[in-house]
């Protein structure tokens, strides 16, 4: 019997760049 | 058939095609069949991010760090100035674009992920927390 495959999911934030302004902005 | 690309270590693999994405709605997508209203829907749902617009100011080869690319972003409302040194093939969402790169080559080849020309003028979806309300701007519970 053949193992079931998991397949990894990602959460949709890890897309997308965090850009937090600097402190010195 | 195309071989499927290999994810290098260095590679995030949540780039790669054919990668199941999930969003805040719980709906799971592949990555390159994401739109705009995915990320805005998601933001709204999961409450403690916010979705701000980040405009491309300046493309460059980055000083610091040969191999890279030093982006220059306007940030949100404030219109704040954040950098950040990236490989050229890392892919950016590009409001009402998609995804965007500044090698789509390098993308296709690395990710197989089809990207357009990530161009200065470019808005680009980004995420930042959700402004916590300060204590006196609190609703009085009633």
């Amino acid at each position: 019997n053949v193992e079931p495959r998991s397949v990894p999911v990602f959460p949709w934030h890890s897309l997308v760049p965090f850009l937090a302004p600097t402190q010195s902005d | 058939s195309s071989l499927a690309p290999v994810p290098a270590p260095c590679n995030p693999s949540h780039f790669m095609k054919g990668a199941i994405i999930q969003l805040a709605t719980g709906e799971l997508k592949r990555v390159e069949d994401l739109q705009t209203q995915d990320f805005v829907r998601s933001a709204e749902v999961s409450g403690g991010l916010k979705i701000d617009s980040s405009m491309v100011v300046d493309i460059r080869a980055s000083q610091q760090r040969p191999g890279l690319v030093s982006l220059h972003f306007n940030v949100g409302e404030q219109q704040s100035k954040v950098t950040i040194d990236v490989p050229p093939e890392h892919p950016f969402f590009v409001f009402g674009q998609g995804w965007s790169s500044c090698s789509p080559e390098r993308t296709a080849q690395l990710y197989g992920l089809a990207c357009h020309h990530l161009q200065v003028g470019d808005v680009c979806v980004s995420i930042t927390l959700q402004q916590q309300l300060q204590p006196q701007q609190q609703k009085q519970p009633q």
